[in-house]
């Protein structure tokens, strides 16, 4: 799976994520990706956010919508990544990654599978790329 | 100030594939970033990231996506637009190179939000979204090759 969000000059932001899916799946089988509010969600209002891993988990928690619903009550968007991987871990033993930007264009990620490939571009322009994001979340659950 | 943010899925990067993981994903935001820099739309922007990485065989969606159990590509795809909430939104493709796009022609149709299947290919050639082959689509062997981590609970990879 992959998403993409974007904040642009005129202050609107969009998601877009695609997908082919688990391998081996069943014909007809359709994960969060194409669900609006589970694989993504984008508000001008609050944020957008992205989100991938098991999508049957994900589903259970509306996670893109349920983010930009966080993001609406003020909380930042790495604290609302980092709360919401934690709820789909704990809450529905579900495993996966978010990626989000807010509407003043500050990022969120999290994950706690192994592994999240991710780029972020900023003003500068700034790039940071990697397959890890350094926070307690995804170093709690690096590959043993 | 633009952002662009993307990411290439969240499981297990096998040690051959990394460098590749990060250098696509680096040359995805960086496409969407120059749609951005030149003044255009955060829309523009995310369906250009996209394509990039539905074109990178890296990746599970586009070309080289993971088949199903009968040996057949499924594709999904869905964009938002933040600005009036529109959004379009397609599933179980099996001959579109970029179900993004697609999604895309779906939310500015302004008729329906969510398409699937046969119905959603026969309305991409309405659209003037190309078809392709379906085997054009499937993933490399080296892409999957030792991707097998799974959490408990778990019987097969994810998304």
């Amino acid at each position: 799976t992959v998403g993409a969000v974007a904040l642009d000059l005129a202050g609107n932001l969009a998601v877009g994520t695609s997908t082919g899916g688990t391998p081996n799946k069943r014909p007809g089988r359709v994960g969060d990706t194409p669900l609006v509010g589970c694989g993504a969600y984008a508000d001008n209002a609050t944020g957008a956010a992205a989100a991938t891993g098991w999508g049957e988990r994900l589903m259970r928690l509306v996670l893109s919508k349920s983010a930009c619903d966080l993001l609406a009550q003020g909380e930042a968007p790495q604290a609302v990544a980092e709360r919401l991987i934690r709820q789909l871990e704990q809450r529905v033993a579900g495993y996966g990654g978010l990626i989000i930007v807010d509407r003043q264009g500050r990022v969120g990620l999290a994950h706690n599978t192994p592994h999240l490939s991710f780029a972020i571009v900023r003003p500068g322009p700034e790039v940071l790329a990697g397959i890890e994001f350094p926070t307690a979340e995804s170093e709690t659950h690096r590959l043993p | 100030q633009p952002v662009m943010v993307v990411h290439g899925g969240a499981w297990h990067i096998p040690p051959p594939l990394r460098e590749a993981h990060r250098e696509g994903c680096r040359r995805a935001a960086l496409t969407g970033w120059n749609v951005l820099a030149a003044g255009g739309a955060a829309l523009d922007a995310v369906e250009a990231a996209v394509r990039v990485l539905e074109d990178d065989p890296t990746y599970d969606a586009g070309r080289g996506s993971h088949c199903n159990l009968q040996g057949e590509v499924e594709l999904d795809a869905l964009i938002m637009d933040g600005r009036t909430l529109e959004l379009g939104s397609v599933a179980a493709v099996k001959r579109v190179r970029h179900p993004i796009t697609l999604a895309r022609r779906v939310m500015e149709s302004g008729e329906h939000a969510f398409v699937v299947g046969a119905g959603a290919e026969a309305w991409a050639e309405a659209l003037g979204v190309p078809l392709c082959d379906p085997a054009d689509l499937l993933a490399p062997s080296s892409a999957i090759a030792g991707d097998d981590w799974t959490p408990p609970g778990m019987r097969l990879p994810a998304d």
